[in-house]
């Protein structure tokens, strides 16, 4: 039930040790809670609920880059390589999840089209995102064949080996009334849906502009193209490799649900996450 | 003899000069392993002892230290340095915000590396 991040405990030994007036207590119990505050990033305590999910690929990234803790920890295998750059560089990471009221589902034939937006209010504005990443989950489809080693995702002989998937990105920047959004790539990728993992997309054009207020957050738009028969028919079962919606297993969503991270740095210190485990 | 040498030892340690001691800080203590996802806790340090005149080299003093430790050994009216963190290291913390957005955040200052008398 505590309220502030100062402990109730030490509040009332201070109130009580009569060293200052009740009404200089409170005072500086009240300005030394706001420079606690101020430490975090935080305009209140936080008093998460029970359904709060913390992404694991966070918890990697802490591991990985924590310099109180296991420093053998391997850096994630589905961080993208510019990721890892713009990790080195930040002091800050954040992730966030789509505002799922928000979301607009299509799916045509051989297409799925899903639109997302992610709310990044809480940045504040004396941070500077240098990158951002779009990770989306793909689930291996049941009765695909594993690859052999030496196939490449690009194969477009999907008949031995599972079927090959386009997964487009879009940013997007208008959304004219009773119209399709417009939107710009921003990246693209052909995977095989014989495997589950990670994907994960430089989205850092359009998060920095959102966040630099030169450009207004529409939102993004997740375009997958699925393999199809002869003939045009899509492949039973293949719509599903992408997870861009709930609909698909809502027991896994919480975990499996596109997530946006940024990479950023509020210019306090010159120590930036990876860097402060190096130091030690 | 025992209680003389035990006597001694705690007079020893009250006049220790000054360094670094163990001060692990669990979160869960000030309430904060609500909304602290990782780590429980860390170990910080703090430093305590005296800061004797002469002040010896490891003690890691500034000139004002050391002059001011010189002029406290001719007038007690001036104190003595002090025994404080003179190098400090980083901590990530992973950690739920009011909206119950993740953050993985580099905190500067946080671990006492070193103690020396300013």
């Amino acid at each position: 039930g505590a309220t502030a991040l100062i402990p109730e405990v030490g509040r009332r030994k201070y109130s009580e040790s009569g060293k200052q007036t009740p009404e200089r207590s409170e005072s500086f119990l009240h300005d030394f809670e706001l420079r606690l505050l101020t430490m975090f990033g935080l305009r209140r305590r936080p008093t998460p609920s029970k359904q709060a999910v913390v992404p694991q690929y966070m918890v990697d990234l802490y591991r990985m880059h924590s310099a109180n803790g296991d420093h053998s920890a391997k850096r994630p295998k589905s961080m993208g390589r510019h990721a890892e750059r713009a990790a080195s560089k930040a002091n800050t990471i954040r992730s966030f999840h789509h505002e799922e009221s928000m979301e607009a589902l299509s799916r045509l034939k051989g297409k799925t089209t899903q639109q997302f937006f992610f709310n990044l209010t809480s940045i504040p504005d004396e941070e500077l995102i240098t990158s951002a990443e779009l990770r989306v989950y793909r689930d291996q489809v049941m009765g695909a064949a594993t690859p052999p080693p030496n196939a490449t995702t690009n194969s477009t002989n999907g008949s031995a080996a599972g079927g090959v998937h386009r997964i487009n990105i879009y940013e997007i920047f208008g959304a004219p009334q009773g119209r399709e959004p417009l939107a710009r790539l921003l990246d693209t990728r052909l995977v095989r849906d014989s495997l589950s993992r990670w994907e994960s997309f430089d989205v850092s054009p359009a998060v920095s502009q959102w966040t630099s207020g030169r450009g207004r957050n529409h939102g993004f738009m997740v375009e997958v193209h699925h393999p199809q028969e002869e003939g045009g028919e899509e492949r039973a079962g293949r719509s599903g490799h992408v997870r861009v919606s709930r609909s698909l297993d809502r027991d896994s969503w919480p975990q499996a649900r596109p997530l946006l991270v940024t990479y950023g740095h509020d210019g306090r210190g010159g120590d930036s996450v990876l860097h402060a485990r190096e130091k030690r | 003899q025992a209680a003389l040498r035990k006597q001694r030892r705690k007079h020893h340690q009250h006049k220790a000069s000054c360094k670094r001691h163990a001060l692990y800080v669990d979160f869960s203590d000030v309430g904060w392993n609500e909304w602290i996802v990782a780590p429980p806790g860390y170990h910080a340090f703090y430093c305590q002892g005296e800061c004797p005149f002469p002040l010896a080299d490891h003690l890691n003093s500034t000139n004002h230290a050391i002059v001011q430790t010189l002029v406290n050994s001719v007038n007690s009216n001036i104190p003595r340095a002090c025994c404080v963190p003179t190098d400090l290291s980083p901590i990530s913390l992973l950690y739920l915000d009011e909206y119950e957005k993740v953050i993985l955040k580099n905190y500067q200052d946080m671990v006492v590396e070193g103690c020396g008398c300013r």
